[in-house]
C-alpha cells in the first residue's frame, strides 16, 4: 500500500540543520498493523507525517498505491490526505464549541464511505458523554474522541500518533480492539507510533527508529 | 502539608448532575512522593484541580499548611497558586512565540527562590532544543518543557498530570530522576497522576482512585 525508499528528512533551525531522518526504506503491506518505537526526538511523527502526506521529505520517494507522492503537488496530497488517510494526532485539536457527537459526526459528513457515528462512540466506550463538549470532558476522553473522529472516516490508511498515551490499560486496551477490529474485518492499513509495550506485541511488525534510520524491524509470530 | 477532608466534586452538564468525586480524605506530608492511578474519567484530573486551588470542591474542606482554602477568597487562592504550587497539565500550554529556554525563563523570573533555568534544562535533556520554538518540538520535548517550566519555580507542592505520558522508558526515567532529585534533596512535595506502573513503584505511596473513591492506598517498603 504504502511504499518509501531512501526517506530523508531535515529541519532547518536558524542556521542550524538537523537531519532527522537519515535514509528510510519501509514496504506496508495494505490490511497490516505496524508499530513504529523509538525514543523522544527520534523521528516518530516526522516519518508519520511524512507517511500521511502532512510534510513531504527532503528527498526520498514514497509511494500510495504506485502512485509518487514525494513529488506530488498540493492538490494530489491534498486529496490523499482527505480520501485516503485518518490522522490521530499527539494533540487533539477537537472543536471546542461542538459536542465529543459533532466532533465525529462532522468527519462523518463529509466522509465519502463511513462509518456509524454510534457505533463509533460505542467502541471508544464514549456513549454517555456524547453530549460532552470537550472542556467536559477528561484527557483520554478527549483523546477517544479524536480516535472515533479518524475511524468515522472510514480510511484505507490510518496514522495514529501515540493514541493511547492519556488512556490507562483497561481503556487502552478497548481503544486498540477497535482499531484492530476495523484492521482485520476490514483490511484497513494501520500505523501506530506508541511508547507501550504491550500495543507493540499487538502489531504484525514493530519498526524500531533510531538516529534517523531504522535499527530493525520485528516480525511477530502472532497476532 | 495537604489535608482532605470528605472532598466531593459535582458536575453539571445541562440538567445532568454528575458526581465525580464522593468523599475523598488524603492526609499528604511535606516531601512526599505520591502517585495518584485510576481509570479514565475516574476524576484524578478534577482533584488535581482542588489540589492546585485550580478548582474548588463542592463540598468538603481542604487545608494547605493548616489554612482552609475550601473556602477562601480568589485573593488567597490566586496565592497558593503562584506561591506554593506547580502545576504540570495534560496539555503543555506552552507559549507559541517564546522558545524552549523563554518558556522556562519566564516562570524563573516570576518565582520567588527558582533553580537555574539551565541546569533545568539540562535536568529535561533539553539543552541542545533551548533555542527551539515549541512548533520545533517533538511531542515529548514539548512535555519537558512543561516539566521545565513547573520545575524551574522551585514550589512547595508540585502537581503533575501525567507528566511522562508522551515520553519514552528511557526520557521518562530521565525525567522522573530530576523529580525524584527535588522531592527528595530539597523536602518538595510531590503528586503525580499517571497509568505507569513503574511510575508508582518510586512513590512513597500510590492512592487508587475509582468510582470517585479511594479504592485503596498502597504504601511501598522501598522507594
Ligand atoms: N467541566 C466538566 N463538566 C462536566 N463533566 C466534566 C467536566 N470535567 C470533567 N468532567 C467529567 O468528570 C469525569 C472525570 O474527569 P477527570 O478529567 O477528572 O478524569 P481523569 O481521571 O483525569 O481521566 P483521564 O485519565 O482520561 O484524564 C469524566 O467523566 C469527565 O467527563
Ligand atoms: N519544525 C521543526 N523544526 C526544527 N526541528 C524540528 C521540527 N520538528 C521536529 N523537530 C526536531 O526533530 C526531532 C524529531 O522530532 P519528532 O517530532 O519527529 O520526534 P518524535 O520521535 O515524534 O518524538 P516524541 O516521542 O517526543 O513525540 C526532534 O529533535 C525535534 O526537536
Ligand atoms: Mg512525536
Ligand atoms: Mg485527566
Amino acid at each position: 500500500l504504502l511504499r518509501g525508499k531512501g526517506i530523508r528528512k531535515t529541519y532547518l533551525t536558524g542556521e542550524v540543520q538537523i537531519e532527522v531522518l537519515k535514509g528510510l526504506d519501509f514496504e506496508i503491506v495494505e490490511g497490516e498493523f505496524i508499530v513504529i518505537l523509538g525514543q523522544s526526538g527520534s523521528g516518530k511523527t516526522t516519518l508519520l507525517n511524512i507517511m500521511g502526506g502532512m510534510s513531504t521529505p527532503t528527498s526520498g520517494e514514497l509511494y500510495y498505491r504506485g502512485e509518487p507522492l514525494h513529488n506530488a503537488d498540493e492538490v494530489k496530497l491534498n486529496a490523499y490526505r482527505r480520501s485516503s488517510v485518518g490522522f490521530v494526532f499527539q494533540h487533539y485539536n477537537l472543536i471546542p464549541n461542538l459536542t465529543a457527537y459533532e466532533n465525529i459526526k462532522l468527519v462523518a459528513d463529509i466522509a465519502e464511505n463511513p462509518l456509524s457515528v454510534n457505533e463509533v462512540l460505542q467502541d471508544m466506550g464514549l456513549e454517555d458523554w456524547a453530549g460532552h463538549f470537550p472542556s467536559q470532558l477528561s484527557g483520554g476522553q478527549q483523546q477517544r474522541v479524536a480516535i472515533g473522529r479518524a475511524l468515522v472516516k472510514n480510511p484505507d490508511l490510518l496514522l495514529c500518533d501515540e493514541p493511547t498515551g492519556a488512556l490507562d490499560s483497561k481503556t487502552g486496551i478497548q481503544v486498540l480492539r477497535a482499531l484492530l477490529k476495523l484492521s482485520r474485518e476490514n483490511r484497513k492499513t494501520i500505523v501506530i507510533i506508541t511508547h507501550n509495550i504491550e500495543i507493540a506485541k499487538m502489531a504484525q511488525r514493530v519498526f524500531y527508529l533510531k538516529d534517523g534510520l531504522f535499527e530493525k524491524v520485528e516480525v511477530n509470530d502472532y497476532p
